[in-house]
C-alpha cells in the first residue's frame, strides 16, 4: 500500500506541475508529503507560484487562484487513472474570465481523444459557449424538474439580446 | 466501457421519466437555482453505487424518492438507469458477454435498494466492481460535486492524502 | 447573556423571514434554535422553503439557495445592528442571473436611507452594472496592486463589445 | 461615524500608496483573480483591530507586510490608515473632538504594530471600542470575507449559534 501510494504521488505529481503551468499560463506549483515519515500518516501539501508571484501554501493563495489550482490536482488525479466520464459541478465559479477560457482550453484539449466524455455544469456563459452541446433544467412546474435540449447559436443569441 | 444515456423516474425533483443523452466530447448543464442539476448528477453517482445518504444531501436514501409538491403527491419508488457501451468488452466477466450494458437502480419506500444489470439482479458490490474496474464510480476524482472543490481547499493536509489515496 | 441572545434571535428571526422572501420572491424560512434547552448551549438551524417546495433544513437545499438564504440571515443580523459600513467579497458567485438581480434590488433598498456604505465584490455583469460606482483592481506589475476608478458606461460597453 | 477613505502603502500586494474613496451607496470593486480585491477587504478589518493572523490567510502578522517580487524588495513597514466622518460625534469620549477622525496601524517588521487615533498613540482595544461603539469591527456580520457564506452553510447548529451570539 505504500509503495502504491509512492508511485500514485510521483505520477499525480508529474501531471499537476504541467497542469498547473497550463491553466495559469506559466508559474508552477508541486505537491509535498508533510508532517511524517510514513507516506500513509502524512499530509498531502501543496505549494503555488502563479507568474511573477512569490511560492506559497495553497491557503495564502487567492479564491480564484486556489480553485485554479485545485482543478489542477483534480485533473492529475484524473490524468493519472482515466475515467470513461468525468462530471464538474460549477467547479467554474469562483473562475474569473481569463481563466474560464484556460479551463475550457483544457476540457477541450482532454476531450479530443474521444476517450472521455465530460459533463459540465455551469452558470458561466463563455463556459456554455465552449460546450459541445447544452441541455437546460427547467421547473416550468414548481418542484418538478424538465430536461430540454438548448440550442447553442440560439442560446448565445438570447443571452446577447438580455445583456443589451 | 462508454457512457451513452443516463435514465431517472421519481428521483427527486425528476419525478417525470426523464432521459440523458451523454454524447462524445463537452456536455454543458444549465439553468437557474433549485432546478435540478445537482439532482442529475447525483442520480447518476447513485446508480453507481453510491450508498451514503450524506453525500446525497439526505438524511436516508429514501430521500431520493420524489417527496411530493402542492400539486403532485410524493411516490414510492424511485429509478436511475445507465446505458454503457460495452463494445470493446472491459466489463467483469460475468457482465461481458453484451455489446451494451443496461445498469439500473430502484428503491422503494422502507423496502430499499435493487440492482440490475441488463435485467438480472446483482448485488450492490458487483455493480460498485463493474465501474471501478473502468476506473470510475461514485467517489472517483472525476465526479466533482458541488462545493468538493472547495471543500479540497479547506482539508488539511492528512484528509487530502487520503484523497490521493483513494484515487490511486 | 441568556435574556440578550434570546432578545437578538427573535429581532435576528423577524427580519430573516422578510427578507428570505423578498430574495426568493415568495416561499417562507426560519430559525430555531435546537439540541438543548439552554439557548447558550443550543444550536441554530435554519428551515427554508423556496417557493412551491417543501420546508427543508438548509443543508437539504440546492448550492444557490443555500447561498440566498445564508444572504438573508447575514442581512437579518445587519439589520439587528445596522453598521456604517456593509462588505461584501464574492456572495453572488453561486447565484443565477434572477437571484443576482433580486439581490441588488435589495442592497439598492437597504443603501437608500444613506446610513451605510456598501463595498461590493464581485464577477457578476450584473451586480456590477446596478453599482453606483465601480474600482478596479490591476496587477500590470506582476504582484503589484493598483486601484483604477472605473467608468460604469464605458465597462458595460466594453464588456458587450467582447461578448460580441 | 461614516467611513470616507482608505488608504494602504505596503500592505501585501498594494506596496505602492494607495487610496480607495469610499462613497455613498453602492461600490462595487472588479478584476481578475489574484490582483488584490479580498486584499483591500482584510486591510480595512486589518486596520479596525483584526489581530489573528489566520483571519488574514498569514501565518504570522508580519505576512501582511509587502514580501517583495522579482522586480521589488520586500518593505519592512506596512501601513493603512481609515478616514472617518465624525460629525454626528458618536466615537468614545476620549476621541470624540473632532470632526475628523484618522485611524491608523503600522507594522514593522518583528517589532508589531502601532495604533494612532487623530496622530495620537492609542491601544488596540480603544480602537477596537471605538468600532465596537458603532456597530462594526473585524469580526462584525457585516464584513463578510469571502468563503464566510460557504463556512456558514457548511457550519454546525452550535458555531451558527455562537455567530448570533457575537452579533448580539
Ligand atoms: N426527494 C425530493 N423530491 C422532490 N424534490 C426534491 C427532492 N430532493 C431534492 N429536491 C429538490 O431539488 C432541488 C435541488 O436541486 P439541485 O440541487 O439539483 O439544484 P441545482 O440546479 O443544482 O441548483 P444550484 O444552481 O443552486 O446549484 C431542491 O430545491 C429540492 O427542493
Ligand atoms: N505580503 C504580501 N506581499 C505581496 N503580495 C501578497 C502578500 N500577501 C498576499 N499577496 C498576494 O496577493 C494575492 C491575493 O490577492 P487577493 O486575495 O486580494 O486576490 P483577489 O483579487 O481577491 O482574487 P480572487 O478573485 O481570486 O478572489 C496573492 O496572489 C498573493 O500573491
Ligand atoms: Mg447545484
Ligand atoms: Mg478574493
Amino acid at each position: 500500500a505504500r509503495e502504491r501510494l509512492l508511485s500514485a504521488f510521483d505520477t499525480v505529481n508529474a501531471h499537476f506541475q504541467k497542469l498547473f503551468s497550463r491553466l495559469f499560463n506559466g508559474g508552477s506549483a508541486y505537491l509535498k508529503l508533510i508532517e511524517a515519515d510514513d507516506p500513509l500518516e502524512s499530509g498531502l501539501e501543496i505549494y503555488a507560484q502563479p507568474p511573477g508571484k512569490k511560492p506559497a501554501v495553497l491557503s495564502l493563495l487567492s479564491g480564484g487562484e486556489q480553485t485554479l489550482t485545485s482543478i489542477a490536482l483534480i485533473f492529475a488525479m484524473f490524468l493519472t487513472n482515466p475515467a470513461p466520464i468525468c462530471v464538474l459541478d460549477e467547479v467554474d465559479a469562483p473562475l474569473d474570465e481569463s481563466n474560464v477560457d484556460r479551463f475550457c482550453t483544457l476540457l477541450e484539449d482532454l476531450a479530443k481523444d474521444g476517450k472521455t466524455r465530460f459533463m459540465v455544469i455551469t452558470h458561466h456563459r463563455m463556459t456554455m459557449a465552449r460546450m459541445d452541446r447544452l441541455y437546460g433544467v427547467t421547473m416550468s412546474e414548481k418542484g418538478v424538474s424538465q430536461l430540454v435540449s438548448v440550442d447553442l447559436a440560439q442560446h448565445a443569441l438570447q443571452l446577447d439580446q438580455q445583456a443589451a | 466501457v462508454q457512457f451513452n444515456k443516463l435514465r431517472l423516474s421519481g428521483f427527486k425533483s425528476f419525478v417525470e421519466a426523464t432521459e440523458l443523452d451523454i454524447g462524445k466530447g463537452l456536455t454543458g448543464i444549465i439553468g437557474p437555482n433549485g432546478c435540478g442539476k445537482s439532482n442529475l448528477v447525483e442520480a447518476l453517482r447513485w446508480v453507481m453505487g453510491e450508498n451514503s445518504p450524506k453525500r446525497m444531501r439526505s438524511s436516508g436514501m429514501d430521500d431520493v424518492i420524489f417527496s411530493g409538491t402542492e400539486q403532485r403527491p410524493q411516490r414510492n419508488t424511485a429509478e436511475v438507469s445507465l446505458h454503457l457501451d460495452n463494445t470493446d468488452r472491459t466489463a467483469p466477466a460475468e457482465m461481458n458477454d453484451a455489446d451494451e450494458l443496461h445498469v439500473s437502480r430502484k428503491i422503494e419506500r422502507e423496502v430499499g435498494s435493487v440492482y440490475k444489470v441488463n435485467g438480472k439482479s446483482v448485488r450492490m458490490r458487483d455493480v460498485q466492481i463493474l465501474f471501478a474496474d473502468s476506473s470510475i464510480g461514485a467517489h472517483s476524482p472525476a465526479m466533482v460535486s458541488q462545493g468538493r472543490v472547495a471543500d479540497m481547499i479547506n482539508a488539511k493536509p492528512t484528509q487530502r492524502r487520503m484523497v490521493l489515496e483513494e484515487a490511486a
